[in-house]
């Protein structure tokens, strides 16, 4: 059965693609089995793996509403150990049309949990919305991965990520697990140096201790189609996620 | 009849709030009448000018849904001809109910027409969503800014925005206009400068003169709940959200 990890948060532009991508790649480096799934209409999981978004004839909208199976859908990408389940922008289409249905928050988990026997983790990139979509991708994890910027807005948005979390503990998901990631950290600037030290004292261990510094090779690699490791192997972001990567298969193995 | 502006993105993190707070104060102080809508369920403009969303009573939720009068929840800020309707976390109600109203798309229009006489502008920041409040928002406006990154995904994201721009076009709103403005722009970073240039070769027009440059004075100015032209005056982006109000200024007075 696959870990399987949901990348999530309302506030926008968090590096919620960034990290699927990243830590996805390193963890298919270290040898797992690693199915990445584009949850969200903006297709920019799909588009930063070189898939053209307007190509995709079936996506995650399609197992959704059509009930087809994930294998039908998966595609290997130019990475070993890495597929990819694509999207295009119907998935907007998912967001209106699966609360319609009876018992719609369980949809993600059982189509997960049916055909999940390939992969050894399964990440969920996740729209900057808490709507049904991503209501189901929390209702189907085992460990819901907050990226966080150390600015103020982003701060803020943990406080309605906290309010959901323990809803969906209550009614789909009780043993679901959380923790943060401090991303597109610059440590040149103060406000991001006082809200950091700020976080940790809020959270304490419900950060990773891994903190993704910015990298301007993260800006680069999706232009090129590929994943930061194989873009720029030796960056300081290719390291960070190798280190993320790490401490996610320590928590697995702990818990 | 006030200047509808609406400031929408699907792509996240992009500056929509930071834009439409920063740009509302610089029309204020150029003397005009300003109202700012909050039209997000994180409701960070709210908590920009130091409301916390979770005291707010009515927001635009109950206007969309329970029609009451704008004037009613239009509350005076800390800035001279600036008001505010603040969001609360109701905002989610308001994008999974509005669909089922015959002619929504249609609502937030006819609400502002009804009740803007006050004003010159009103301003509207949307969430990171293309669902039924952001269609809402660009029926309704005489303008669309849409503030972008120079980074892939955002670029990326121009895609889906002008294919709804099509449509809205299409069926609510001929007159529609749209306007990019490039945000948090880094002069060192050389991928910035050349996807800066690319946007400048395809849109041309289409782009605002004034560009909005990374400055670290607008990730303070939401801590101290006001916007930067009150919280640093001689900053650089006090500036040029300064020269986008007179450009604006003049768009208007041209059309
Ligand atoms: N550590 C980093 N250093 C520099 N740039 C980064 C870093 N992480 C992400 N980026 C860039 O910042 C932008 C936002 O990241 P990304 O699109 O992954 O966030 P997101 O949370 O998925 O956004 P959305 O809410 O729109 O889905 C992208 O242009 C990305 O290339
Ligand atoms: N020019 C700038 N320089 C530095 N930081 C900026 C700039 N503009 C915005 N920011 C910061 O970047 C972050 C993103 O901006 P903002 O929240 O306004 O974007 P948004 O498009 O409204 O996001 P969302 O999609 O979540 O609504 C905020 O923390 C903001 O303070
Ligand atoms: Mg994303
Ligand atoms: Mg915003």
């Amino acid at each position: 059965m696959a870990t399987i990890i949901a990348v999530a948060n309302e506030k926008g532009g968090v590096a919620k693609t960034t990290t699927t991508l990243s830590l996805g790649a390193a963890l298919a480096e270290a040898g797992q089995n690693i199915l990445v799934v584009d949850l969200d209409a903006q297709a920019n999981l799909s588009l930063a793996l070189g898939v053209d978004p307007e190509t995709v004839k079936q996506s995650v909208a399609n197992l959704l509403l059509d009930s087809i199976s994930l294998r039908s859908i998966c595609r290997p990408t130019s990475i070993e150990r890495l597929s990819l389940v694509a999207a295009n922008s119907e998935m907007g289409l998912a967001e209106r049309f699966l609360p319609m249905r009876k018992g719609y928050e369980l949809t993600i988990r059982d189509l997960l949990h049916r055909d999940s026997g390939a992969f050894d983790y399964i990440l969920l990139d996740c729209p900057p919305f808490l709507g049904a979509v991503t209501l189901g991708a929390l209702a189907a994890c085992d460990l819901l991965l907050i990226p966080t910027q150390p600015e103020y807005f982003s701060i803020y948005a943990l406080r309605n990520m906290m309010a959901v979390i323990r809803r969906v503990r209550a009614q789909n998901n009780p043993r679901l697990t959380y923790r943060l990631l401090l991303t597109m950290h610059d440590r040149r600037n103060r406000t991001h140096r006082n809200l950091t030290e700020q976080l940790h004292e809020s959270f304490g261990a419900g950060l990773f201790t891994t903190m993704i510094d910015v990298d301007t090779k993260l800006r680069e690699s999706p232009i090129s189609g590929t994943p930061v490791l194989t873009h720029a192997p030796k960056s300081r972001a290719a390291a960070q996620y190798r280190a993320l990567a790490q401490e996610i298969l320590q928590h697995v193995q702990e818990t």
